[in-house]
C-alpha cells in the first residue's frame, strides 16, 4: 500500500450525494455509499455520517465527460471514478455515462465506490492484485472486504476502531456540519501547514468580503471591513486577520475594491478616490479621484479585476461593467457601461473579483464564489461554492 | 465501447502519462521520452497490473491498459519529484 500523504484530522467524517445517478434511485444510491464507508470503517477509527447537503466532508456526484475539475471522464469503459485526497477536499466523482448497478451486471457501485474512499482517507494506488486499492476493477465481486494490505494502510493513518461494534455508521441527517479543516499529515513529502482556526472564526462567521488581490509579491490579501486576511493554499496565515490601519498607510477600512496591474502596482478603491500600493508600500501622491486617474470609471465601483481571458481592466457597479484599457487615448470606450449578465452565470451582484495565481477569473458575491471559465465564457458547472471552506479554511 | 482501444505507442506513452508512469516531454526543459523511460514506465505499470515485468508492450499489458479502472494515477505527483526536484501539486482547492 501507499500513503499519499495527507488525511483528516477529524474522524468523524459527514458525507452527502450532492449530484445522483438517474440510472439507480437516491436511497439505492446512497445505501451502497454507507455500505462502502463501513467497510472503512469497521477496520478504523473513523466513522462515517450521511448529512443532507450543506457542509459536508466529501461531497459524492455523478458526471459526465468535462464536469469541472479539470480531470474529465472518457465515456463508457476505462475510468470509472475518480476522488481527490484529503489536502484537495477528499470529494468523489463517479463516471455517469458508466453502466452503474447494485447487482452482478454492469459496474457495481459498492465496489467502485469503496475503492474510491480510500482515496477519499488517504490511500493511493496498491500494487497488491488482492487489494481493494488495487487501480483496477475486477469484476462483480460478491464478497467484497478489505484485504489485509488495505487494513494495514488505513490503520496506519487513522489506527485501529476502538470503539465496541467497531466502525458503526450512523445513517442520520445532520444539516449544520461545518467543514474542518484537514491537516497534511507528517508526510516527509508535503509541508505540515497547521491549519488556522483561530484566524479564520471571524470571518467563518460571515464569509462575504470587500476587495480582494494578489500583490507583486506574489501574497493573496482579502479585505473586510476594517481588517484584512493573507491566504494560502488551504485557507489563512497563521497571525491574522490583522488591522489595514496597521500595515496600510493611509488606507480607509470598508474597501470598495482592488486591483494589481502586471506592473506590480496594486490600486486600493473607495467613493471617488484611490490609492497605490506596491504590495504593502504606499506609494506617494495618493488618493487621487477616480475621475481623474480613471476617466470613465464610475465612482462606488463594487469590483475591479484584470480578466485572465484577455489581461484588461474591468471595473463592476451594480449589473454594469466597463472595460479599461489605460493603453489607448479613450481608456473607457463609449459602449461600455455593458450589462453585467453577459458575464453568463454570475449573480447581479458582486463584492470583489480577482485571478487567482494569473490563472482562472474569481468573482464574489455574499458569502459564495463563482469560478469564470475563460473559453466559454460562462461561470464553471457546480458553482457557486461556499466563500468559508474554500477560501478562509472554515 | 466507442472509446478507441490503446494500441499504438502514442496511445501507450498517453496512458502512461495520464496514470504517472511517465513524464510528459517537456521543450522546456528539454527532457525527452527515451525509450529507456518508457521500457521502465512499462515496467512499473506491469507490477501495478499484477503481469511479468518484463518492460515489453505485449498483448497481456495492452489489454490491462484497456481494462476499467479508477482515474486517480498510480504514482501520485507528491511521490514523483520533478526534474528539477520540485513536487508539482495537481488539484488544487480552488
Amino acid at each position: 500500500f501507499v500513503h499519499q500523504g495527507s488525511k483528516w484530522r477529524v474522524k468523524d467524517l459527514t458525507w452527502s450525494v450532492s449530484q445522483p445517478t438517474s440510472q439507480l434511485t437516491r436511497n439505492d444510491v446512497e445505501t451502497q455509499i454507507a455500505r462502502a464507508w463501513k467497510l472503512w470503517s469497521d477496520n478504523s477509527d473513523l466513522t462515517f455520517t450521511k448529512s443532507n447537503g450543506g457542509n459536508v466532508h466529501i461531497d459524492i456526484r455523478f458526471a459526465k465527460y468535462e464536469h469541472g475539475d479539470g480531470d474529465s471522464f472518457d465515456g463508457p469503459g476505462k475510468t470509472l471514478a475518480h476522488a481527490f485526497f484529503p489536502q484537495y477536499g477528499g470529494d468523489a466523482h463517479f463516471d455517469d455515462s458508466e453502466p452503474w448497478t447494485v447487482g452482478r451486471y454492469g459496474t457495481n457501485l459498492f465496489q467502485v465506490a469503496a475503492h474510491e474512499f480510500g482515496h477519499s482517507l488517504g490511500l493511493s494506488h496498491s500494487n497488491v492484485k488482492s487489494s481493494l486499492m488495487a487501480p483496477f476493477y475486477r469484476g462483480y465481486d460478491d464478497n467484497l472486504h478489505l484485504d489485509p494490505d488495505d487494513i494495514a494502510a488505513i490503520q496506519g493513518i487513522y489506527g485501529p476502531p476502538r470503539r465496541s461494534g467497531s466502525g458503526w455508521n450512523r445513517l442520520s441527517s445532520q444539516s449544520s456540519t461545518s467543514r474542518r479543516p484537514f491537516d497534511t499529515g507528517s508526510s516527509r513529502k508535503t509541508p505540515v501547514i497547521p491549519p488556522t482556526s483561530e484566524s479564520s472564526a471571524a470571518i467563518c462567521k460571515s464569509p462575504s468580503i470587500d476587495a480582494l488581490t494578489t500583490t507583486s509579491d506574489g501574497k493573496t490579501y482579502a479585505f473586510k471591513d476594517d481588517l484584512y486576511y493573507q491566504l494560502n493554499d488551504y485557507g489563512v496565515e497563521p497571525g491574522y486577520p490583522k488591522k489595514i490601519s496597521d500595515d496600510w498607510s493611509g488606507l480607509p477600512a470598508n474597501l470598495d475594491a482592488a486591483l494589481t496591474w502586471s506592473d506590480g502596482k496594486t490600486f486600493f478603491f473607495k467613493g471617488g478616490k484611490y490609492w497605490r500600493f506596491l504590495n504593502k508600500k504606499a506609494l506617494p501622491g495618493y488618493p487621487k479621484l477616480i475621475s481623474k486617474g480613471f476617466a470613465g470609471i464610475p465612482n462606488d465601483v463594487d469590483a475591479a479585476f484584470v480578466w485572465s481571458g484577455n489581461s484588461k481592466t474591468y471595473f463592476i457597479k451594480g449589473t454594469k461593467y466597463w472595460r479599461y484599457d489605460s493603453a489607448i487615448e479613450t481608456p473607457v470606450s463609449a459602449d461600455y457601461p455593458k450589462s453585467l449578465s453577459a458575464w453568463d452565470g454570475l449573480p447581479n451582484h458582486i463584492d470583489a473579483a480577482f485571478q487567482w495565481k494569473n490563472a482562472k477569473t474569481f468573482f464574489f458575491s455574499g458569502n459564495q464564489y463563482y469560478r469564470f471559465n475563460d473559453q466559454r465564457f460562462t461561470v464553471e458547472t457546480d458553482y457557486p461554492r461556499q466563500n468559508g471552506p474554500w477560501w478562509f479554511g472554515c | 465501447g466507442p472509446l478507441s482501444p490503446i494500441n499504438s505507442e502514442p496511445d501507450v506513452q498517453g496512458y502512461l502519462q495520464r496514470f504517472g508512469y511517465l513524464q510528459a516531454p517537456n521543450p522546456e526543459t528539454g527532457s525527452l521520452v527515451t525509450h529507456e523511460h518508457f521500457s521502465e514506465a512499462v515496467k512499473q505499470f506491469q507490477s501495478f497490473a499484477s503481469l511479468p515485468t518484463t518492460g515489453i508492450l505485449d498483448a497481456e499489458t495492452k489489454r490491462m491498459m484497456n481494462a476499467p479502472r479508477c482515474g486517480v494515477p498510480d504514482i501520485t505527483d507528491e511521490e514523483r519529484p520533478t526534474e528539477n526536484g520540485q513536487t508539482h501539486r495537481r488539484r488544487r482547492k480552488r
